[in-house]
């Protein structure tokens, strides 16, 4: 395969919680996950990008047995951190490249993203590191997303996976 | 230590560059990240929330000696994407946890941004995956992060490091 890439997997059993317009201050952030914590929720792919004028949005994905109960939790801290809205997104898909090639190869996320683009699917949020790139896309694009991504980056049978 | 956290670093030798307001459309990051990948420009902690009103910020962090190269080429890209900005700032640290024990300890992350709280360290991004939790914060309190960070795991003296 194409810069040692591992494989490339598509999660369909998960969900996005965004947190919209919270104060970008010390304590936001630790105000709304360690509740999670305490309640053993496994979050993954926190995402927070610059505020604008003093406020932030913040993401995370959790998995679908687990999104109820995040998600009550989140809508009252959400609450009394005077936040704009909560969003609950169960449509999704998070497609993730692995490998350890990737902080070598920095030409992979840019393949992968136009990989994605090619067949017209859409990234709605993005998160990266030197073993991992992921995106987030609609649920429906996750099949598609595994075959562009499989072919683009030549691998085996075994190592696109779709959980 | 706990949580079998392996160890907390700081670099504080990278550059934010942000992307303000693009399209929130196919093909997008690929403009923007296929140049970097083709000047052999290692991005990381590539991050992209939700869109508000079909605008997204995409935001990443490269090495210093990098910057300037990766800055001219976002520029010239953003403009042709008609973003409504470009924002780089050299001024931050990227403070990470790294260890096989965060995708089994979901408290973790709430306890980190707690204990950068705790100190009135404010997270002006945030980007995690199972085994590594990275926050960006102003470059001044990148010694302080260190050393909270450090406590509160019970680090020992070479798993807390700055480069
Ligand atoms: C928005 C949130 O991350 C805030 N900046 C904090 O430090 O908690
Ligand atoms: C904003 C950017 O990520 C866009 N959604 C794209 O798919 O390229």
């Amino acid at each position: 395969n194409i810069h040692g890439i591992r494989g490339v997997v598509a999660d369909t059993r998960v969900v996005k919680i965004s947190v919209i317009g919270v104060p970008d201050r010390p304590g936001v952030a630790a105000a709304l996950f360690v509740p999670l914590g305490q309640a053993r929720i496994k979050t993954d792919m926190i995402v927070q990008n610059i505020s604008h004028e003093g406020l932030s949005d913040i993401s995370f994905v959790v998995a679908q047995d687990e999104a109820q109960e995040a998600l009550a939790i989140i809508q009252e801290k959400a609450r009394s951190l005077g936040a704009v809205e909560v969003q609950f997104d169960p449509e999704i898909a998070r497609i993730s490249i692995v490998g350890g090639g990737i902080a070598s190869h920095p030409e992979i996320a840019g393949e992968m993203f136009a990989a994605l683009a090619s067949v017209g699917i859409n990234l709605e949020m993005i998160s990266t590191s030197e073993i991992k790139i992921s995106c987030i896309v609609r649920q429906e694009h996750a099949q598609k997303a595994l075959q562009i991504l499989h072919d683009r980056f030549e691998l085996g049978k075994g190592d696109a996976i779709e959980n």
